[in-house]
């Protein structure tokens, strides 16, 4: 296998795809089959997943066209060059275009629609041309075996160098298994993703997807995805220390802000970005404030809300100054009453989390409008 | 009938040289280009082409190169410009 010089890739997990315009060959939903096949088996592979687009703008936009086609590389009429495929990337990255002179079928007659697909979509994830013949991505196209897994440990080898093996995702705690190794002394048991008493440290958005954070672990959930990803903080942050305070995201810096005790992080994606752990008297608390219980980034307001007792500051990003003194939780977000464990933003909705419950806040009526389980984002 | 071969031959050039354009990054100067020496451009161009896809590699357009270049693939090149 090979990659694109640079070795690029996506730094996020779920990507979002739109098909903008149909073959006249297929039926749409046969198209939409199709592709939608083509990504469940690069998904099954990484812990990649894929959410279809209907109107917005997607990571990987797919299209039909023939001859010139308002990029660099036009198509060659029937047979030759019959799709491409970008790198990732913004604009063009990522996208693939498939040849209208060709005749695309969902069968073995014609040019297969899936096959073709999938070899596209390795490239809209970074894999180059491999030179092995009985490899997906090898070039040239051939008809295969409709029943065979079509992808080529070589293919796998590749997308996995960049995106590593698909995760012990887990929709429901009793399919997670935990390795018992009778000489290792008996490690603290997992959280119980499901359990009623669920309690978090801190949640935070983070490139699209909710971080929940617990001890030394975390929950990773896309709104629109049924799994769940769980793992060690330290798996993707190895120098900071079990037990995360308060986080928040700035997704236009895609940066995120992680709190301990009076120091805080900023990472981008898993990497901690250079100077950092500093004091949380940096962003303008009074030497009495020793830890932070939760924050979030109000992105239409520009303000970062920091939630310490039963007391908020906020700081104004655009003047970067924050509150003179703290104001009551309740008085700005009332039915909030008490100290809060967590709290972030999804759409336009606040959500507080306090021990084993969770209130949805709706900023513009300023009042409670939903009472839910801490597990209430889990497939439990 | 060497008429009916002269234009297969040139037909073949004429494949071979799209294919190595779009697809091996080639870019022909002059005619010298394709003289058919074994250390000429195009016949490094082949050579690397026929390694890359598995054929015998012989700088040569023997008949299972043209089969190849023939073939639907996918429109990205094979080695990066």
């Amino acid at each position: 296998f090979s990659t694109f010089a640079g070795e690029p890739k996506w730094t996020k997990q779920v990507l979002t795809y739109r098909i903008l315009n149909y073959t006249p060959d297929l039926h749409p939903a046969d198209v939409d089959a199709a592709i939608k096949k083509a990504f469940n088996v690069w998904s099954s592979v990484t812990p990649l997943k894929f959410i279809k687009e209907e109107n917005d703008h997607a990571d990987i936009m797919i299209s039909f066209a023939a001859r010139g086609h308002n990029d660099f590389i036009p198509f060659d009429g029937p047979g030759g060059s019959i799709a491409h495929a970008y790198a990732p990337g913004t604009d063009f990255g990522g996208d693939a275009h498939f040849d209208e002179d060709e005749t695309w079928t969902i069968s073995t007659e014609g040019t297969n629609l899936f096959y073709v697909a999938l070899h596209e979509f390795g490239h809209s994830l970074g894999l180059f041309h491999s030179k092995d013949p009985e490899a997906l991505m090898y070039p040239i196209y051939r008809k295969s075996d409709p029943s065979a897994f079509p992808l080529h440990q070589d293919d796998i080898y590749g997308i996995q160098y960049l995106y590593g093996h698909s995760p012990n995702t887990y929709s429901d705690q009793k399919e997670f298994t935990e390795v018992k190794e009778p000489d290792k002394p008996k490690e603290p048991a997992l959280p119980d993703t499901c359990s009623p008493d669920l309690t978090f440290d801190a949640v935070t958005t983070f490139r699209g997807e909710i971080m929940f954070f617990k001890d030394k672990h975390f929950w990773r959930k896309h709104p629109s995805v049924r799994e769940v990803n769980f793992g060690l903080i330290s798996s993707f942050w190895p120098r900071l220390p079990p037990g995360v305070d308060a986080a928040y995201e700035v997704p236009e810096k895609d940066e995120t802000v992680l709190f301990k005790g009076n120091e805080f992080w900023v990472v981008r994606g898993n990497t901690i970005l250079p100077g950092y752990p500093q004091k949380i008297y940096v962003l303008g608390f009074p030497k009495d404030v020793t830890k932070i219980d939760a924050a979030f980034y109000n992105r239409n307001k520009g303000k970062i809300y920091f939630f310490i007792v039963d007391k908020f500051w906020s700081y104004n990003k655009r003047s970067q100054s924050m509150d003179r003194k703290p104001r009551h939780i309740r008085e700005a977000f009332p039915g909030i009453n008490e100290k809060i464990d967590a709290v972030f933003q999804h759409k336009n909705f606040f959500y507080f989390f306090h021990g084993r419950k969770q209130f949805e806040f709706d900023p513009s009526k300023k009042r409670v409008t939903r009472l839910l389980k801490t597990t209430f984002w889990f497939p439990c | 009938f060497p008429a009916d071969m002269r234009q297969k031959k040139e037909e073949g050039i004429q494949n071979i040289q799209m294919y190595l354009e779009n697809y091996y990054s080639f870019k022909k100067e002059g005619e010298s280009d394709f003289i058919w020496k074994n250390n000429s451009p195009i016949t490094k161009k082949i050579k690397e082409m026929q390694e890359f896809l598995g054929l015998e590699v012989t700088g040569k357009l023997d008949s299972k190169t043209l089969d190849l270049i023939q073939q639907p693939r996918c429109g990205f090149p094979d080695i990066a410009g």
